[in-house]
């Protein structure tokens, strides 16, 4: 598999819902 | 920082570089009212488990470490890949005997509460793996060096152990890859990583304080009893994956498996790490996760496309279909099938011929020397997923920094399109 890594996450808002099976990424997440 | 078009990002070169005091970002601070923790890398100056210069790994070997998880990740695909095909091939006999999951250098690390009267712990926290442990008195056959006190549970009055004939202990072969034993009735936990770090110890249930608010009895952990590895001094692990013994999973009444995180910009910035719904942001688009089937426990995502710099890279969809992904906090540098990362690379060099190159950095082959200027253009990198998802790489997400004479393009690829 590919592996999406941490490096490439930084500052992205990264939502994991396993309820629903969706998985969001918002940028500047952390401001 | 600035953006040019969308299809720049110029950049401070000395803002690449690692800096010694800890800023806190601002939405990081004072969360413990919405059940979030404070996330911070584990060798920067925001953790406590900050050590000191020499101790601290060099770039190559985190990439070193970097690349044994990649290789343990897609040995567990291949072992239980093979598995479900009911055939054993010498090649399979080859792999690693108990790669249950896995341990990176490049960990971020939170601090929860654990037991009455509750002790804070460090853990390092993993979306690649199940189960939460950390290191228990008495250590009967041997512990490592961790920043906090280990964990007494003869201190606390909400512990107890896990019986042998229970559901939970038989469901940790899934979570940890490894089936338990049994010790005075006791059950008996143990999983190996990658790089042969494990922890054994009694599985067991115990109060879990994540935040004032977020307090769950009977969570079910590891108490470890003989670990070694290279846990860099955080007292274990917090389990993210989607095993049913994983954290989300073990707190789905309250939270209703959804969590997110934010990692900082740089080690020595804080991000966060949230339980719940509350308080996602308006600017996140959702995809559609998916599920490896030779590894549910990671979470899958479809990666339809890349582009660099504004321009779409030609590459099939079924380059990547035919791998599939994941998305990993524990794993430090993206790993791309060879025809990807091919012409990303490609691109990437193409639109940055104008500054000298450097020298490789293990996995990491397209370095630059930036010693002499005080600021560098380069291309933006999204990433494109199922329905209509683009996701911008943050600056630092593109480049990784051993300095500024070797600033690297931060991709690297899998050995084989296949994989």
């Amino acid at each position: 598999v590919a592996i999406f890594g941490n490096t490439q996450q930084k500052t992205l808002e990264v939502v994991y819902d396993g309820a629903t099976g969706r998985i969001g990424f918002g940028t500047a997440g952390c401001t | 920082e600035s953006h040019q078009y969308q299809y720049t990002h110029t950049i401070h070169v000395a803002s690449l570089l690692p800096s010694s005091a800890c800023t806190s970002d601002a939405a990081a601070q004072a969360w413990d009212k919405d059940s979030s923790l404070s996330v911070v890398h584990k060798h920067g100056p925001c953790s406590q488990l900050h050590q000191e210069k020499a101790s601290i790994p060099t770039h190559a070997q985190i990439l070193l470490q970097d690349e044994v998880r990649v290789k343990s990740i897609h040995s567990k695909l291949a072992k239980n890949l093979d598995l479900n095909n009911a055939k054993q091939t010498d090649a399979a006999a080859q792999l690693p005997a108990k790669d249950g999951s896995l341990i990176g250098s490049g960990n971020y690390i939170v601090t929860v509460g654990l037991g009455t009267p509750k002790k804070d712990l460090s853990l390092i926290f993993d979306t690649g793996s199940d189960i939460t442990w950390t290191q228990c008195q008495p250590c009967v056959r041997r512990c490592y060096k961790q920043k906090d006190p280990i964990f007494s549970p003869a201190l606390s009055s909400t512990y107890s152990n896990v019986s042998c004939s229970s559901t939970a202990c038989s469901s940790l072969n899934s979570a940890t890859g490894n089936s338990p034993s049994c010790s005075s009735a006791a059950c008996v936990y143990g999983i190996q990583y990658g790089d042969s770090s494990f922890s054994v110890g009694f599985f067991a249930k115990e109060k879990l304080t994540l935040t004032s608010r977020d307090v769950f009895n009977n969570f079910l952990f590891g108490c470890g009893q003989n670990n070694q590895g290279l846990f860099g001094g955080a007292a274990g692990l917090l389990g993210l994956g989607r095993n049913k013994l994983s954290l989300p999973s073990q707190t789905a009444v309250k939270y209703k498996k959804i969590f997110s995180y934010c990692l900082p910009s740089s080690r020595s910035s804080t991000g966060f790490l949230r339980f719940g719904n509350g308080r996602v942001s308006k600017s996140v688009n959702f995809t559609t996760l998916s599920t490896i089937p030779q590894g549910e426990s990671f979470y899958g995502i479809n990666i339809i496309g890349i582009s660099v710099g504004g321009k779409k890279l030609s590459i099939s969809a079924s380059v990547f279909a035919g791998s599939g992904a994941i998305i990993d906090s524990g794993t430090v540098i993206t790993r791309l099938p060879p025809t990807a990362y091919s012409a990303l690379r490609s691109e990437f060099r193409g639109q940055m011929k104008q500054y000298p190159m450097a020298q490789p950095l293990s996995i990491l082959d397209t370095c630059y020397d930036f010693s002499k200027y005080s600021t560098v253009t380069i291309p933006t990198i999204s990433f494109l997923f199922s329905r209509g998802v683009e996701v911008p790489i943050n600056a630092r997400g593109i480049l990784y920094a051993n300095g500024k004479t070797q600033v690297c393009l931060a991709f690297a690829e899998n050995s084989d399109d296949s994989i």
